[in-house]
């Protein structure tokens, strides 16, 4: 199994939406 | 000219010292009232002394992915793979698993009280170290939680529907007042174990949850800094999440630091960006986030991967893990696009995990190829430069922050 791990995800805005099945990514998230 | 403009975006320049961390804290770049803010557990935001290495870190870090492969492996195969692997890893005093790099703080209780928790997308039940503490517990920052003080902590029975919350190999009962009780175990034997209780849990001022159910830890021991406990954000029903799904839709967002000594968030319910690329998540993992990855670029161009390297084995997202873990198939391709052009730069010896490492003593500034990675559904993140590399030791260790599986099918 892959796992994308905390220092990829550094900055982004990472989205979990468990109601709909989604998770989302949104640049500049911390700013 | 066309063809230097296209190579020239996909190069990113740092300060060579901007790779390693700060002494001091910057909490300037959040200020969100509704909002908790995230600090990494060892970086000078929390005020503790830290003498642990990035080794250490490395070394935790595969740990915790060995547990959450077993655990995977367990759940897809039904073999009880878990508990075996979870006797072989080795007991490391003062290394934790299964939980995060990030803390934040809650309150908990009536009247309330502030605690520092590790948030882990990895793990479900939310339990804190507990007073009177009749096993065992480790020193953390703030005062332990006591249930005597509060007028909203309540037992929990094992006869009551919250008592299933708990996966049943963390679920037990008092066999003196039949009251519900945890035991969660992580893979290198450190662990919580207590009361499974109510209580009020205050994320703000304007988010409360009563009736949060949480463990009372009474003998908890392994290393988790000098924090309080953890804070379950996983799938499963025992979850933050999961309990508070009427109220927030089992929705949460949070922003990680691109440094330790900077400050990140944590957010409940629908507060998100509009301007968020989403992919599907996998309804096939009952413990993790399941997502599906599609391709990886290095310097602007697409990696030669076959699309089945990916879906052979499926891949999970984790708070908790440090360093993304890819087939090795990916791995070897994204390594070689990365090191193609890092023709510049000495190369040097790699750490047990990282492999592709480079030398910058004699930089003040380096440049290396933009790393972006797609998945389902078409959303493309291309990793913080933060996130590309990962300072082994100092500038003289300075590696690729990605690493192998140890087969295409794990």
């Amino acid at each position: 199994f892959g796992i994308f791990g905390n220092h990829q995800q550094k900055t982004y805005e990472v989205i979990y939406d468990g109601a709909n099945g989604m998770l989302g990514f949104a640049s500049g998230g911390c700013s | 000219v066309e063809a230097n403009e296209h190579i020239k975006k996909h190069v990113l320049t740092l300060e060579v010292n901007s790779l390693l961390a700060s002494d001091s804290c910057d909490q300037s770049m959040i200020d969100k009232a509704s909002s908790l803010q995230v600090l990494h557990k060892y970086g000078p935001c929390m005020q503790v002394l830290n003498d642990r290495s990035h080794v250490d870190f490395l070394r935790q870090d595969q740990l915790r992915v060995d547990s959450i492969q077993a655990r995977l492996s367990k759940n897809s195969s039904g073999h009880g793979i878990f508990e075996e692997m979870a006797t072989k890893l080795p007991a490391q005093s003062g290394i934790a698993l299964g939980t995060g790099n990030y803390v934040v703080t809650v309150g908990l209780g009536t009247p309330k009280e502030s605690f520092t928790l590790e948030f882990d997308t990895g793990s479900g039940i939310t339990w804190t170290q507990c007073q009177p503490c009749s096993g065992s517990c480790y020193p953390q920052k703030e005062q332990m939680f006591d249930p005597a003080k509060s007028t909203s902590y309540n037992n929990v029975s094992c006869f009551s529907a919250s008592c299933n919350l708990l996966p049943a190999s963390e679920r037990g009962c008092s066999a003196s007042n039949s009251t519900c009780l945890y035991r969660v175990v992580y893979g290198d034997q450190s662990y919580s174990q207590g009361f499974f209780a109510s209580e009020t849990l205050t994320i703000s001022s304007s988010d409360v949850v009563t009736n949060f159910m949480f463990g009372c830890g009474q003998n908890n021991d392994g290393l988790f800094g000098q924090s309080a406990g953890l804070l379950g954000l996983s799938p499963s029903s025992e979850s933050l999440p999961s309990q508070t799904a009427e109220k927030y839709q089992r929705q949460f967002s949070y922003c990680l630091p691109s440094s330790p000594s900077s400050t990140g968030y944590l957010n409940f319910g629908g507060k998100v960006s509009q301007t968020a690329g989403f992919t599907p998540l996998s309804p096939d993992f009952s413990f993790y986030y399941g997502i599906d990855i599609v391709g990886i670029c290095v310097g602007g161009s697409q990696l030669p991967i076959d699309p089945s390297i990916f879906t052979t084995s499926g891949a999970i997202i984790d708070s908790g893990t440090v360093i993304t873990r890819l087939p090795p198939t990916a791995y070897k391709a994204l390594k070689e696009a990365f090191d193609g052009k890092m023709s510049n730069y000495p190369k040097t010896n790699g750490d047990e995990l990282l492999d592709t490492c480079y030398d910058f003593s004699n930089y003040t500034t380096v440049s290396f190829p933009d790393v972006s990675v797609s998945f389902k559904g078409g959303v493309e993140v291309d990793i913080d430069p933060s996130g590309i590399l990962y300072p082994v030791d100092g500038v003289k260790m300075v590696c690729l922050a990605f690493a192998a599986n140890m087969d295409d099918s794990e």
